[in-house]
């Protein structure tokens, strides 16, 4: 048995409109930890990884480790069926092949059950080694959000650059160039407009923006984002999602030929 | 001329 009770219902919308354009369809998996999921691309180039913990939700029943396979695109249509602010519970019995998606609205006065079928996924799991970062900026998520959608319209590939000076985003196309140099800020008087930028290493890497703008779908869940960065290991764009865990997308870079 | 690379690359299966 498993019942998941999630008061701001709304952060599970947010997540599968963060997550549905990356990946078809993916595992769920439900434990004492929380409920997580981890899923890469059709082409293997990019992965979320997501973690809601169980303290974050109001009611956590989990008897056994479950792991459920949904189509995002299908579970995206029946959360859009939630209004904002609804509270979601996710339920489902052992063995079964469904799961329901509970919607309340805050006074009770409106009730809905979504029933949606399970299907089975093979999904792979990849091990990711805690790394050390040669640089991890934090910067608001909009502002990530606004340079990989400028950037997009001149070229296909971003080259991001952490030096002493601040991170730079850099594109080449077929009608011109582009840079957008961060500088490190942290004067502003809200932590959530500031941009941070802890380097250890310099560092510069080659990424699609394809890819990028697809991460940037998660800005609604936190007004900052985290980006870091080592030569040669697929850069890690987290959100974090407020008191109940974070979504993380690796991107494998482009190499030299 | 940049190569996309692989996740497989830099991650291992479990």
């Amino acid at each position: 048995m498993l019942e998941l009770r999630l008061v701001q219902g709304n952060l599970l919308k947010k997540v599968l409109e963060a997550v549905k354009d990356l990946v078809t369809d993916a595992n769920f998996d439900c434990s004492s930890t929380g409920f997580s999921l981890q899923a890469m691309d059709s082409s293997h180039v990019a992965l979320v990884a997501l973690l809601l913990r169980s303290e974050g939700f109001e009611h956590y029943r989990c008897d056994r480790n479950v792991s459920m396979g949904m189509n995002l695109n299908n579970m995206a249509k029946m959360l859009k069926c939630a209004g904002n602010d609804d509270i979601v519970t996710i339920k489902a019995d052992d063995g079964s092949d469904t799961v329901t998606f509970m919607f309340e609205s805050p006074n009770q006065d409106k009730i809905a059950d979504f029933e949606m079928k399970l299907m089975d996924i093979d999904s792979e799991h990849l091990g990711i080694p805690e790394a050390e970062y040669h640089a991890i900026v934090r910067m608001p998520s909009s502002e990530f959000a606004r340079i990989c959608k400028d950037l997009s319209s001149i070229g296909d590939t971003v080259v991001i650059s952490v030096t002493k000076e601040g991170v730079k985003f850099s594109t080449r196309g077929d009608i011109g160039n582009a840079n957008v140099v961060c500088r490190q800020n942290t004067t502003v008087d809200k932590p959530e407009e500031s941009t941070t930028i802890e380097m250890h290493e310099p560092v510069s890497l080659t990424f699609a923006l394809r890819y990028m703008n697809s991460f940037t779908k998660a800005t609604p869940l936190s007004s900052t984002v985290t980006i870091s960065l080592s030569s040669e290991l697929p850069v890690v764009v987290e959100y974090k999602i407020a008191e109940m865990g974070y979504i993380r997308f690796y991107l494998a870079p482009k190499i030299e030929d | 001329l940049m190569q996309q690379g692989a996740l497989g690359n830099f991650f291992v299966h479990t």
